[in-house]
Formats: structure tokens, sequence, C-alpha cells
């Protein structure tokens, strides 16, 4: 059964996508697992940052999230060219769809309800969320077993890591469903920026030491280019700082799963 | 009566905020403009960007959009430090209230009706908008006479500004309201990336010309530190790249709204 993890953050732009992306080839890579890359932001950036190596086709994410027939979002799980990972793209709908499910009953539960048959077919899922906590961000941590929160040196990405964890704490009292901090990842990290780096960074240090991942991920231009092409870090620029950093990223993931 | 432009892009992280708010107070300081910053974003971050010189209280913005009575965003205007400079503050219920406008007869008009009071007080209202394209931005983008597009150079900004354009099309076609694009503005341009800047530099001219304006913003780590320290980089930092780049769009955008 598959380990569940969201890549959440509320901030824009702290590198959600590039996480959730690369994090998933690092785990195909390099430790041979089977894994489903889930993409919950109606912008369709994970498609689009692996362009070059999805097929696309087949059903639509928000047809299965909003059928009143029970569905499973295997039926929407595309192969790529990298054997063991599978996309499952968002489309257009989602904008919609969050709007649409804001008058369901049991509105925070559609995904965990509709994954239930693809936890038996992968060893991990990443779930890529969009940029605010509305509700498909909502259904993300509620199917999910963990969250892992990208945040960069920045005041606002710093200030919007409490939200989230209060957030967290939200669906386990309220909803009784017990999602994890898996841990939060320092991102876009610029040796330039030395005294941003020092103050944003102790600020993290002290607010949530053992909770951050000891891996950082550098800024690397070899990040944004690989996505400009569409491919994932770990092909395009292997021996890259960036695809260096995610594959230490996956190996830590899975140690501290291993400790769970 | 004031011109309203609203700073909008759908994708995250392109310096809408760090746009709206040093093109503020631009216009506050180099051209003695009465302005008013409005943020719909309802992760709140003009107020984390400049709170150290705004005084909280008043009326929250979401009461006045959820009133049923008539009010005006006037009413929640704080004064700040800086004078001429004028704050609308998000509140934590604006979330909420994305929710809430949803089932509301004319649910895009809402800011647009409680703006009138506000623009005879004002030269220039800037909107600052959530990175998304659902109806807090929609209301922004009805409220205004222009849209200004902050995008940085990757591929995922570069797509999100076709998606922008659609919507605004689609407000003057079927809302029939005249929101005209007053530019593309390119920000965070690192001059070390010159592949990307190169590839997606050209792809933004090659699709928009004449619409993107002349001034692009450095990456410049003084506009970060501004915003950790809570003031605009012209009062924290005025010699610095990203301190003249703002002085330099502020010059544009009135060139633009006088040649309209
Ligand atoms: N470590 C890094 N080094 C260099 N560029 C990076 C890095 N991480 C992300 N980027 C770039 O920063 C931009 C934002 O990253 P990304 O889209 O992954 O963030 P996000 O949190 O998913 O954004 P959104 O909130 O819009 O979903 C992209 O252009 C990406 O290529
Ligand atoms: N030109 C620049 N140089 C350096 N840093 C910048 C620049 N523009 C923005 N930043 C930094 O990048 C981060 C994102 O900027 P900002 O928050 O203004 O973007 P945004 O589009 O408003 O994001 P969101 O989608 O979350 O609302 C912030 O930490 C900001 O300080
Ligand atoms: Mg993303
Ligand atoms: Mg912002």
């Amino acid at each position: 059964s598959a380990v569940i993890i969201a890549v959440a953050a509320q901030k824009g732009g702290v590198g959600k996508t590039t996480t959730a992306v690369n994090l998933a080839c690092a785990l195909v890579k390099f430790h041979h697992l089977r894994v489903l890359l889930i993409d919950m932001d109606p912008q369709g950036h994970v498609v689009a940052s692996l362009r070059e190596i999805i097929t696309l086709g087949g059903l639509p994410l928000s047809e299965i999230l909003l059928s009143e027939a029970p569905r499973d979002v295997y039926e929407a799980a595309r192969p790529t060219k990298i054997e063991g990972l599978y996309i499952t793209p968002a489309d257009k709908r989602l904008n919609e769809t969050e709007t649409l499910l804001s008058t369901r009953l049991g509105r925070e539960h559609i995904l965990q309800n509709a994954i239930k048959g693809a936890r038996t077919h992968f060893d991990v899922i990443l779930i890529d969320c969009p940029p605010n906590l509305g509700n498909l961000t909502l259904n993300a941590l509620v199917a999910a077993d963990y969250a892992l929160v990208p945040c960069d040196l920045s005041i606002l990405a710093f200030e919007g890591v409490a939200d989230i964890l209060r957030t967290l704490e939200t669906v386990q009292s309220r909803l009784h469903h017990d999602v994890d901090l898996l841990g939060i990842l320092r991102t876009r990290v610029d040796v330039r920026t030395r005294s941003l780096n020092a103050t944003i960074g102790r600020g993290l240090e002290e607010s949530y030491g053992p909770l951050l991942f000891e891996t950082r991920i550098p800024a690397n231009s070899a990040l944004t280019k690989a996505q400009a092409v569409g491919r994932s870090v770990l092909d395009y620029q292997a021996r890259s700082r960036g695809a260096a950093a995610y594959q230490a990223l996956a190996a830590e993931v899975l140690a501290r799963l291993e400790a769970e």
C-alpha cells in the first residue's frame, strides 16, 4: 500500500511543483520505486514540467473528483517515458472543481475516497498542490499520510509555514485524519543572499528545528532549464547541484518514512 | 477620479506583491500622487511587506465585500507613515469570501460597486491579487481600468500570461467591462541565467512585443531584504537596482496612462 505525500505550501513560487516532480523522478531513478505523481493544481504545471515524457489522454481528474459514482485516480494515471513513473494530470475543469466541491457533503474527503485503488498499484504517491489552502489542497492533505512543505528563505514563505501547520492540526482534530508533517524543505537557497539566509534560516531553525529536512535545495538554474525543456533535472542535467539535492532529498525522505 | 490598476498573474511568486507595493511607493515618492493599495490576497502579503509603516485596525475588507448594504473600500483604507499612501489590508475572512461570493448575484461586480467612493479620494488605486483566477482576482479585474501582469522568465509564468489575457477578453466580452492590459512586466530578471532569459525573453517578445514594459525588474536582493524588514525598497535601499527599476516603472506606467 503506497505512502501518500502531499507537497503543499500556501506561498506562491516556493518550489512545490519543482519538488514534487524531481522528488518523484529521484525515487524512481535511484530507488526503483513505482511512483504516481498527481497534479491537483488547476494550472497543470506538473504536465508542463514533464511535457517531454508524458502522453496525454484518458479520463480527466476533475471527472473522477466530481463523479457521484465511486471512481479512482488510478483510472486517470498516465504512463511516462520513465518506467515506474506515472502521472495523473490536472485538467482545466479543476478550477470549477474547486468551487463545485464547496457544497458537497464531505467535500474534503473526495480524493481520499478516490485514491484507494491507486494505493495498491504504487509504492509512493506524490500530490502537487496549488498556492492556497482551498478545497483542492484540503483534499490532498486529507488523502495524504504526510505533508512535505517547501519554503524558500523569504519572510512571506516563512510566515506561510505556520498557516499550513495550523491547517494540518485542524485536519487532525476536526476531520480525525492522521496526516503528519514529513518535513519542511528549504528551497531556492541562494549562497549570495547571506544575510537573508541567516535571518530567515535562523527563524526556521528556531521555530521548527528537527522538522526541517537536512537537505536544502540550492538555487540552481539547471532546475529552471529542465522545467523549460519539460524533463526532470535528473534526466536533463544529472550532474547539477539541483539534481544532487533532489537525489539527497529522496534518500532523506525514505529514511524518515522508515523511521516512522 | 482615480485610475485603477489590478496587479495580476496566475503564477505564484512572480512578483505581484513586490510590484504592487513598490510601484505604489514610487508613485507617491517621486510623483506626489495619492495612492491606495488594496490587498485582495487572503494571505495579506501587502501588509506583511509594509508592516513597518502601517497601523492596523478599522473595518475588515471582507466585511465590505460581503455586506448586503452598499459599502466602500474607502471605509477600510488605513493611512501609513508615508504621506499620500493608504492601504486597504486583506483580512483572514477573505478566504471564506472567495467561496461565499460564488453564489451571489453579480459576484464579479462586488468590488467594482464598492470602489466608487475610493475613486474620488485618490489619483491611483493598485490592487494586489492572489495567484489564481478566482472570485477575488475577477473582482479586481472588473473593478480595474487596467491590468498589469508581472511575469518572470520561466516557462510556467510565460504560459500563464496567455491565460490571464484570455480572462481579460472574457471580462470585456461577457461582462462588458472595459479593462485593458496596461502591460506585461518582466520581473526577477537574473543576468546569470542568460540562456533562459534569451529563450523565454524571446518568447515574450515574439508573443507580446509592444505589450511588454521597457522596464525590466532585475533580481535584486534589496527587494527581498526590504520585504523582510517591512518597508518599501525606495525607503530601505533607495540606491539599489531594485529601487531604480521601480522608479523607472512608475514613470513608464504614468507615460502609458497619459498616452491612453
Ligand atoms: N532550487 C531552484 N533553483 C532555481 N529555480 C527554481 C528552484 N526551485 C524552483 N525554481 C523555479 O522557480 C519557479 C517557481 O517554482 P515552482 O513552480 O516549482 O514553485 P511552486 O511553489 O510550484 O509555484 P506555484 O505556487 O505557482 O505552484 C519556477 O520557474 C522554477 O523553475
Ligand atoms: N526582482 C526581485 N528580486 C529579488 N527578489 C524578488 C524580486 N521580486 C520578488 N522577489 C522575491 O520573490 C518572492 C516572491 O515575490 P512576491 O511575493 O512579490 O510574488 P507574488 O507574485 O506576489 O507571489 P504570490 O503568488 O505568492 O502572491 C518574495 O520573497 C520576493 O521578495
Ligand atoms: Mg506549482
Ligand atoms: Mg503576492
